[in-house]
């Protein structure tokens, strides 16, 4: 899986 | 998804509900920031731009949407619309907006994860909305009342921050490779600029008085 990212956030 | 993220997301979707409700019914946008409103604009279009390429969820395409029409829609009225323009407060929002544009890429040029067009517009849209706020705190400031509408949404907005940071918190212990350094620190410039308001909003709100800042 993708790595947890801050870009999945508003 | 955890709770402090969906209340971030909430009281930033309310803090423009109320925007917008304070323009649409009282037909005037006095204590609003334009600058600030702009400078909105231009976060929003430059960070989502990864909504032509990615999906995530639902829930984060319909929010993109709405965040880019709602501060596009507030700057239309801000500048066009022919009794809310009449209520602008024009000569005490002199903040040179353009300079944190040009600072923000700037920075965002020097400090990314990657040399690519999209990397570089997300950063330089993190670093823009961390004082994306200054223009909006400085009129309010200038012009000393404030009121309750425009209040609750710089409130709103503070909440937003807040909210966010414990988001960040809660995913640094819960997540592995939470990439977060250039979003955090910028979060928590943008958190702090609120800090003075809100000390000022808490005082108006246990004296149970109007809201004013000191000149």
């Amino acid at each position: 899986a993708e790595p947890s990212s801050v870009k999945d956030e508003l | 998804m955890n709770i402090f993220r969906l209340a971030g997301d909430m009281t930033h979707l309310m803090s423009i509900l109320v925007l917008l409700l304070k323009i649409y019914a009282t037909k005037s946008c006095s204590g609003i920031s334009l600058k600030t409103q702009e400078l909105y604009a231009v976060v929003f279009l430059a960070r989502y731009l990864d909504l032509l390429t990615d999906f995530f969820s639902l829930y984060n395409t319909v929010m993109k949407v709405v965040f880019i029409v709602s501060s596009l829609a507030i700057v239309w009225c801000m500048r066009y619309h022919r009794a809310v323009r009449r209520t602008y407060d024009r000569e005490l929002d002199t903040f040179r907006h353009y300079f944190l544009i040009l600072g923000s890429f700037v920075l965002a040029l020097i400090f990314h994860e990657k040399f690519t067009v999209r990397e570089i517009f997300w950063a330089f849209s993190i670093y823009l909305e961390a004082v994306a706020i200054l223009p909006q705190l400085v009129l309010l400031q200038r012009s000393g009342n404030v009121d309750n509408l425009t209040g609750q949404y710089v409130f709103f907005l503070g909440a937003y921050r807040g909210f966010y940071i414990l988001n960040w918190i809660y995913r640094y212990f819960t997540e592995a490779h939470f990439g977060r350094w250039i979003a955090s620190i910028s979060g928590l410039v943008q958190t702090a600029l609120y800090a003075d308001f809100f000390y000022y909003y808490f005082l108006s709100w246990k004296n149970n008085a109007k809201l004013k800042l000191p000149a």
